[in-house]
């Protein structure tokens, strides 16, 4: 799966998700990726997230639409995450990832799998990174 | 407002350390394309279409070219997109022989009344746009085609069941 979210210099929002799903699927199978709400969410009120991982865990809880949920409580855009992923974990025991960017401006990236592939560009600088402690 | 764009490339339990640098490498070459999008006026919505065609055209990453295949070997991509200025959004799922599935995902945005179309609808939907066609065979890689081997060949060993590992 792929993704991405933005905001631009007008204070919008946006996000985009796309995926050729699991391997070995059954043919039919669809998972969040094209879901609004699980797949990923975007309002310019709150901010844009981007997910990833178990589709069918992702979508028992709205993964996407639960982050921006815990933003519009007054969480920080990396508490939102990973109090989200923290509940997919341990509600439905799901592994995943997401990207988040508030209508602030403020971004994150995390995953409770091993690994997710990531970058991140502002301010003329990009940052990027694969594994947690990078 | 102080423009940004992220990017990922998928969650993942295990990658193999010969691809961690190609992914590196092109999830910064997205984050780029869509920054350039923003800092020369444009939208978010365009920039997060940028950036994840670029993904889709790479065949590292699981969408488009190079996306995983089905237990059938065939690919079956899904992509959604959405904007936050009016939370209109777009969507395709079970999608064949395209190569970017978001831009077809933003085209049901914009031109239609509805949010998602599947399979066949996509497919009419996505000709009648002038979409190109491409043959399935063109989006598969090789990497992938091993790979859906191997999965079967540890399903079958596991496991009778046709159910293991497919969602």
């Amino acid at each position: 799966t792929v993704g991405a979210v933005a905001l631009d210099s007008n204070g919008d929002v946006a996000y985009a998700t796309s995926t050729g799903g699991l391997m070995n699927k059954m043919v039919g199978r669809v998972g969040d990726s094209p879901c609004v709400g699980s797949g990923g969410y975007a309002d310019s009120a709150m901010g844009a997230v981007s997910s990833t991982g178990h589709g069918e865990s992702i979508l028992k809880v709205n993964l996407a639409r639960l982050i921006l949920f815990h933003v519009q409580q007054g969480k920080a855009v990396g508490e939102a995450a990973d109090t989200a992923l923290g509940y997919m974990k341990s509600k439905v025991k799901g592994e995943g990832g997401v990207i988040v960017v508030s209508n602030a401006g403020d971004w994150a990236a995390k995953w409770t799998t091993e690994s997710m592939p990531w970058a991140a560009a502002q301010d003329g600088k990009v940052h990027f990174g694969l594994h947690r402690d990078e | 407002m102080n423009p940004v764009v992220l990017v990922h490339g998928g969650a993942s339990s295990e990658i193999p350390q010969d691809l961690e640098e190609r992914l590196r490498q092109g999830v910064v070459r997205a984050a780029t394309a869509g920054y350039k999008v923003l800092k020369e006026g444009g939208r978010a919505l365009d920039a997060v279409e940028a950036a994840v065609t670029i993904l889709e055209d790479d065949p590292e990453f699981n969408a488009g070219h190079g996306a995983v295949l089905n237990a059938e070997g065939t690919v079956e991509m899904d992509a959604s997109i959405m904007d936050g200025r009016d939370l209109s959004s777009g969507a395709v799922c079970a999608a064949r022989c395209i190569a970017n599935p978001i831009q077809l995902a933003r085209l049901v945005m914009e031109k239609t009344p509805h949010c998602l179309l599947t399979s066949h609808g996509a497919a009419k939907f996505a000709c009648a746009m002038g979409v190109p066609v491409i043959p399935g065979e063109q989006l598969i890689t090789e990497r992938n085609r091993q790979d859906l081997e191997k999965e079967k060949q540890k399903t079958d060993a596991e496991t009778p069941s046709p159910q293991k590992n497919q969602g």
